[in-house]
């Protein structure tokens, strides 16, 4: 199962926007996806139009703080293959809550391992071949947490200026991830988000980015396009709401080289 | 003077953009504005082009942390009447670090009165006629610390789908500080940022929020303009950098109607 964390700390970069839909080009794909919904704001869950069945349920905030596991707290989306760990109101509070807790840079990671472990035991193999989490616009305890439970780190970047500021402080909370609880961890890849060619700041940024980068931006670019903004008012992924779109043709694209990235057993 | 915190925990909306530009166009307009970068990104002081002169500088941090008193803090931009409170990367470390210390929530509001009381005593009038925050995407310790410090509220908000889901908790978050730590704290603006009037979805979305808000919502937009995209690249405002661009026009007209809600003596 490939492990990867959607993360940037500038906020409004399409982090919410590419899981969603990465996702779901994924499970088109014939991929069994989990997403999870580690951001307070809840813009997953709600881009999926998940409702959760009242007080109590199972989510991404009770599985941190172990009043859930992880397996109860995976729900089916729309969508074949693709289901969610959704987040509610609660997970606001997280962060100063765990500030305190035994272990809490990897609670999420430790439910996550139950999760695996008690699959391949029942069923010998893993329960998807992909988890992706979408982090919180910060580098807190949730993006910690993150971070700790995954081996890959995708950066959804969007190519305007403030984005090369923050890249540097996001490396460093990956570099000390890695080393203090996590060697495996690395970046596999940066997203190009919200581009548009026809401006000049857009390729100019993009141009940095991919030298600041080096092999690791996928070639294919997420181009502006409005209808990627309307899908989440109708709790649908772009794929369903407007399956020939550019956006569409966009984050198939991506899958692919998302896909192609896998190791070659 | 006015203290207004600009806030939106949904990322990318355009917050840091408004408290640079409208910062500019009411300094143009011949008042004295005090800017404080609270966000660890700290893309305010770079959009601005402050440069801190080496370690040890006064920042927002060292205020927070009792380590430098606010007026030390206070820098020159490169326009006349505006100033600010820049951050720097150890304010990243705040909340954790914070999380523990006495009357955590109002270190922000403590230091800025010890400030506009020595100002009174040595002057016979504040330090400033506008005091504005631009807040990180998140509610944690820095926000509440932002909202503690201030009398009004603006609330930037993109035009898009999951402008509106975050409303809600951020009105939770208002009306708790005002009922624990500030009474008098009131949302007393809405500005709509990255406002495209051809698109469906940009109208329908600022229509609800127009609703949800009566009265509240300036009449002024902020259209997408890739000039204010650009000018944080060269360290400038949109008035230094595109005087006549449709995004300086929309900020002086922004401008203009927060100083009709000043109170008339
Ligand atoms: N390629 C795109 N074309 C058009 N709109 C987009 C695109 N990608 C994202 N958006 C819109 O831009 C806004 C920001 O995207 P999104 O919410 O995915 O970013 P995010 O990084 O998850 O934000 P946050 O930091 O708040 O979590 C949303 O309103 C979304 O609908
Ligand atoms: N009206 C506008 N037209 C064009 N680009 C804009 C406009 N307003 C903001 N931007 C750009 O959109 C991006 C997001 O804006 P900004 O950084 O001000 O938002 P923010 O709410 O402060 O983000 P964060 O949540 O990360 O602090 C930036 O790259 C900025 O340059
Ligand atoms: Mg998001
Ligand atoms: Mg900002």
């Amino acid at each position: 199962m490939r492990t990867i964390a959607l993360i940037n700390q500038k906020g409004g970069v399409g982090k919410t926007t590419t899981a969603a839909n990465l996702g779901a080009a994924l499970a088109e794909a014939g991929r069994r996806v989990v997403l999870v919904d580690l951001d307070p704001q809840g813009n997953l869950t709600l881009h999926l139009g998940v409702q959760l069945d009242g007080v109590g349920a199972a989510t991404s905030y009770r599985v941190l703080v172990g009043e859930a596991p992880f397996a109860d707290a995976v729900y089916p989306t729309g969508v074949e293959r693709l289901s969610i760990v959704p987040t509610d109101i609660d997970l606001s509070g997280a962060e100063l809550e765990l500030a305190s807790a035994f272990g809490r840079e990897t609670l999420l990671r430790d439910a996550v391992k139950k999760w695996v472990d008690a699959h391949q035991e029942a069923h010998g193999e893993d329960p998807a071949d992909y988890l992706i989490l979408d982090c919180p616009p910060s580098l807190g305890l949730l993006a910690v947490n993150g971070l700790a439970a995954v081996r890959e780190v995708f950066l959804a970047v969007q190519t305007e200026f403030f984005a090369l500021q923050g890249l540097t402080k996001l490396m460093d909370i990956v570099e000390l991830v890695k080393s203090r609880l996590h060697p495996e961890l690395e970046i596999t890849g940066i997203v190009p988000c919200l581009y548009d060619s026809r401006l000049r700041l857009a390729r100019e940024v993009l141009a940095e980015v991919r030298e600041f980068f080096p092999g690791l931006v996928f070639a294919q670019t997420i181009g502006t396009n409005v209808k990627l903004a309307e899908a989440p008012s109708f709790g649908k992924t772009i794929l369903e709401y407007a399956p020939s779109s550019p956006g569409a043709r966009d984050y198939r694209g991506l899958a692919q080289l998302v896909i192609a990235q896998e190791p070659q057993d």
